[in-house]
């Protein structure tokens, strides 16, 4: 099924709740997202760099994959 | 674009950080 906003604002608040005591992770997220934005990075590009962010949080990669486009996925080693 | 949800959590994280 297609994800909504709600989609979107529960798993922000998912990566927020994980990085409670690390703001500057969440800050650090907000960037990337930024560059995709103004298209200075790619979807390789933000894949790439959310997951070296994400790297230890396997829920957090899990969760952002469901955003990615078909033929995209992150693997997450448990 | 060719990843469409991903403009979408894009959008909606960098609304909700400025409300």
């Amino acid at each position: 099924r297609p994800l909504k906003v709600e989609d979107a604002l529960s798993y922000l608040d998912q990566v927020k709740l994980q990085f409670g005591s690390q703001p500057q992770m969440y800050s650090e997220f907000l960037d990337i997202m930024k560059e995709f934005k103004s298209q200075c990075i790619d979807t390789p590009g933000v894949i790439n760099r959310v997951c070296q962010l994400f790297n230890g949080h396997p829920d957090l990669i899990m969760g952002f994959n469901t955003f990615l486009p078909p033929g995209y996925k992150i693997d997450v080693q448990i | 674009m060719a990843a469409p949800q991903l403009v979408m959590l894009a959008n909606v994280a960098l609304t909700s950080e400025v409300s």
